[in-house]
């Protein structure tokens, strides 16, 4: 329904999970926390290179209809990398990794792990 | 974001959540769908942190992200977040960051460490309330006790509010979506309401991880921002997590 107030039914017999509603299983990773922080997420990210391109390429054309000149996301590219020695470990190591592995460049990784504190407004 | 914690009759303790985001993110004419929502669902990814081969924590989580949104550390307690809106926004603890003002924590960073590190749900909750933030947040908090549900309200200084399961007083859930629990819900973004309704029609004795999926399959609990659905079983240790779609008719919040 489109309008407020709520008048639909609740819904039984959902699970197991199937239908329209339903749109895949999650798969599992395992993150071990014994190896150094840049390198721990990189069999996910190197299964998930392309995905995480698509995302960032959709957070960019949007920021380029916001700003068209192109320079919010100069600006995420040249500077907010300068953050990132401010953050703490080990997050900023895997932020890196990260980056390095996707080859997603580091203020867009870096601007997608902060995107809370950028968009709660 | 609709995030909960029920105590079944028996006492064990569930804890789920739809994960909704990408609001005014590009929104796709042709396919009524948000842009960013859409591109969000093939990253989600269930991860198993672990230190000398043993389970740490578990969380349902964004390929890229290293911060967690939602997680359970078995047999101890389960977490979720969801976003508070506030003009005292994370924009400002931002810009104290960047200004050199760097004595509060990143919102995801805080919700993993303690996922990683506290020790009890009395540890979790300690530091969720009281640790100093970049940005103001709901954490939605269930340990393996009877009783042990909550809804944190957090400012970016300090705990607003908490709101704890009341067997006696017949509150045998705690609920939160994205507003204040004391005030009304934006009429036009009343989730509440509907997935209230269908707890309480779920009743104590009927609430598993089956019927709670069916309230987090209602709509407009289920919307079109609805990445995924994650249901977890503290006692059994058990994360499961469902990428979630909501065909028209749906609310595109």
């Amino acid at each position: 329904q489109y309008v407020p107030p709520y008048t639909d039914y609740c819904r039984t017999g959902m699970y197991p999970p199937s239908g329209a509603t339903f749109k895949g299983n999650v798969s599992w990773y395992t993150i071990n926390l014994d190896l150094p922080p840049y390198k721990r997420w990189n069999q996910l990210i190197s299964e998930r290179k392309a995905e995480l391109n698509n995302l960032i390429q959709v957070i960019k054309d949007l920021a380029n209809a916001f700003v068209p000149s192109g320079k919010l996301i100069q600006l995420v590219d040249k500077d907010l990398p300068l953050l990132l020695d401010s953050l703490p470990s080990p997050f900023k190591e895997e932020i890196k990794g990260i980056a390095d592995v996707s080859g997603v460049p580091l203020g867009e990784v870096l601007l997608f792990n902060i995107f809370y504190e950028v968009f709660t407004v | 974001c609709t995030s909960l914690v029920a105590e079944d009759s028996t006492g064990k303790l569930y804890h789920a959540r739809n994960l909704d985001f990408g609001l005014f993110l590009g929104w796709d004419i042709k396919n009524k769908s948000w842009a960013v929502t859409e591109q969000l669902r093939p990253l989600v990814a269930n991860v198993d942190f672990q230190k000398n081969n043993k389970t740490v924590f578990k969380a349902t989580s964004f390929a890229g992200y290293v911060g967690m949104l939602t997680g359970i550390k078995p047999g101890m307690f389960t977490l979720t977040m969801n976003e508070r809106f506030s003009l005292d926004g994370g924009y400002i603890g931002l810009l104290e960051w960047i200004l050199g003002r760097r004595d509060g924590v990143w919102m995801s960073f805080l919700t993993r460490s303690v996922l990683e590190n506290a020790t009890s749900y009395d540890d979790a909750k300690n530091q969720l309330s009281k640790t100093k933030m970049l940005a103001p947040a709901y954490f939605i908090l269930g340990g393996n006790k009877s009783g042990q549900g909550c809804i944190i309200t957090r400012s970016r200084l300090s705990s607003v509010d908490i709101w704890e399961i009341d067997l006696k007083k017949g509150r045998w859930y705690v609920l939160e979506t994205n507003y204040d629990r004391w005030k009304d819900p934006l009429f036009l973004d009343d989730r509440r309401t509907p997935a209230m309704k269908c707890m309480n029609e779920t009743t104590q004795a009927k609430i598993s991880l089956e019927t709670i999926y069916d309230v987090l399959s209602t709509k407009p609990v289920l919307n079109k921002l609805t990445t995924y659905t994650t249901l977890m079983d503290v006692s059994e240790g058990k994360l499961e997590a469902y990428i979630r779609d909501c065909p028209d008719p749906c609310m595109p919040w």
